[in-house]
């Protein structure tokens, strides 16, 4: 039975280009997933962007020394083929009747699709999106979960002028996406307008109701001697069966190190 | 009375919103910025326990209690700001993120922090050309008491200036982009230190972007009068 809550996916993931790789997601999770870290496949920087997955691995120098991202192939050139990657790791994760698990996406850049044993699931565009797949049925109980990941980057990475200039041809503007990738007067261009899984990856474990995104509010009176805490969340029953729920909040603060005034 | 037990019935396959009934507290300890007093932080933890099931998720989140206020004054055009309703003269520096390829540790998200509050900064502004900075980022600025003034993705230069001249309708979703925004501000409006949301940089995003924006953050009903455009006119606590 797995514990209640959450697990980052922070490590042990490898990476390869999309156009090094001729199987589908299906079969990468199913019949052929990758041995490890060995060509075409690489160490992994997740979260991080595809360039710093190939920083890592020293196919191409730090851009930040020097005038070496003067060497690195810029998108504009190479196409948006060249920086789409596939990620992949494994994950163990035995649950109970009642239990159910969410893979969590907390930001993208800039699709991606996801395939985990076999199935498929898409997320949408969006740089600045969380994203979470209830996975339950598809999971392994008995044996490692396979996971693969292929990113896509902005669908307008433009190209840069040989001027520079800020935001370059301003096609990066069209997306929902970070700005300053296209160059500006403080920073040289990102030459993969950090396409990749940018932020943490996590499995979260929860019973048959989750709690989601709570809102915390205070409201003041009497010159700040009547505080009143304001406390609202949303939850969702997944189960086939009403629910009867005992929701607990406490609010607690550590007067010394190991003793909380509750 | 800083512990709450509520019983509540889902029904199957159900999402639901519930507000607990408010806890009272009696002169809490406040939090303040960098300069201005202890950035004093509580625990909020919330637990479901479904009957027959046990425990079935949980959630904690630090929380400081502090009002943060601001407008713009007449005579200066500047922005003026109020916390704990007292007047603050901002420190500010401006930030795009802490690494270009994103490995946006702890540890360095904890050094970069530090080092604005050790230089006397009492706000640090997200660049909206850059990101909407990540949950530890804000951890950090609520622990060494830099607001944070956070803007959404649109700049002068991508959406309506720059040669060749921008698009100046900004990006082409825009449904999209205020999904983004609604998902931003729930997963970063429980910290003590964020300030001000900003609809971007040296200028207003479109006018139905602006609007929805103006919308859907404009104060509760319970907090404060509003005019037909949704301003606050007059604040009720």
């Amino acid at each position: 039975m797995a514990e209640i809550g959450k697990t980052k996916l922070d490590s042990g993931w490898v990476a390869a280009r999309s156009t090094d790789i001729q199987l589908t997601g299906t079969q990468l999770t199913t019949t052929h997933p990758p041995a490890g870290p060995t060509s075409p496949w690489m160490e992994a920087v997740v979260p991080g962007t595809v360039l710093a997955t190939l920083v890592k691995n020293k196919l191409v120098p730090d851009p930040f020394y020097g005038l070496e991202n003067e060497s690195i192939l810029d998108i504009a050139d190479a196409g948006r083929e060249y920086y789409t990657f596939w990620f992949f790791r494994t994950f163990h994760c035995k649950l109970s009747g009642n239990q159910h698990v969410d893979l969590n996406f907390r930001a993208i850049n800039y699709y991606a699709e996801v395939y985990l044993n076999g199935h498929k699931m898409v997320l949408p565009e969006g740089m600045f999106r969380r994203h979470s797949l209830d996975v339950t049925d598809v999971l392994h109980p008995d044996k490692q979960n396979l996971l693969a990941v292929l990113v896509h980057p902005p669908n307008h990475p433009g190209t840069i002028p040989p001027e520079g200039g800020q935001g370059g041809d301003h096609e990066i503007g069209k997306d929902i996406a970070a700005q300053y990738v296209e160059g500006w007067d403080w920073m040289a261009p990102i030459r993969d307008r950090n396409t990749g899984i940018w932020d943490e990856v996590s499995i979260s474990v929860t019973g048959p109701v989750k709690i989601i995104d709570p809102h915390l509010v205070a409201s003041f009176f009497d010159n700040y001697k009547r505080v009143y805490l304001h406390s609202t969340i949303e939850l969702e029953n997944r189960s086939s069966w009403v629910a009867d729920c005992a929701l607990n909040i406490q609010v607690s603060t550590e007067l010394e190190e190991g003793i909380c005034l509750v | 009375e800083h512990l709450q037990t509520q019983h509540l019935s889902i029904s199957p396959s159900a999402r639901v919103q519930y507000s607990f009934p408010e806890l009272f507290f009696y002169k809490p300890n406040l939090w303040w910025p960098n300069g201005m007093g202890k950035q004093s932080l509580y625990n909020v933890s919330i637990t479901v326990d479904v009957k027959g099931h046990g425990e079935s998720d949980s959630w904690s989140h630090p929380f400081g209690f502090r009002k943060i206020e601001s407008h713009i004054d007449n005579a200066t055009g500047g922005r003026l700001f109020k916390v704990n309703g007292q007047p603050i003269f901002i420190r500010g520096g401006n930030w795009i993120l802490s690494d270009g390829l994103l490995r946006l540790s702890k540890k360095r998200y904890k050094a970069d922090i530090k080092f604005h509050a050790d230089m006397n900064f009492n706000m640090i502004r997200c660049w909206g050309g850059g990101l909407a900075e990540r949950p530890e980022f804000y951890d950090y600025c609520d622990i060494y008491g830099l607001l944070v003034w956070q803007e959404f993705w649109i700049t002068g230069d991508c959406d309506g200036r720059g040669i060749p001249v921008s698009n100046p309708d900004g990006p082409l979703d825009h449904q999209l982009f205020l999904l983004c925004a609604r998902d931003t501000v729930k997963l970063l409006r429980n910290h003590p230190s964020l300030a001000l949301w900003v609809g971007g940089n040296e200028q207003t995003p479109p006018h139905d972007i602006n609007m929805a924006l103006k919308y859907d953050l404009r104060l509760h009903p319970d907090f404060a009068k509003l005019d037909e455009n949704g301003q606050s006119i007059e604040d009720l606590s």
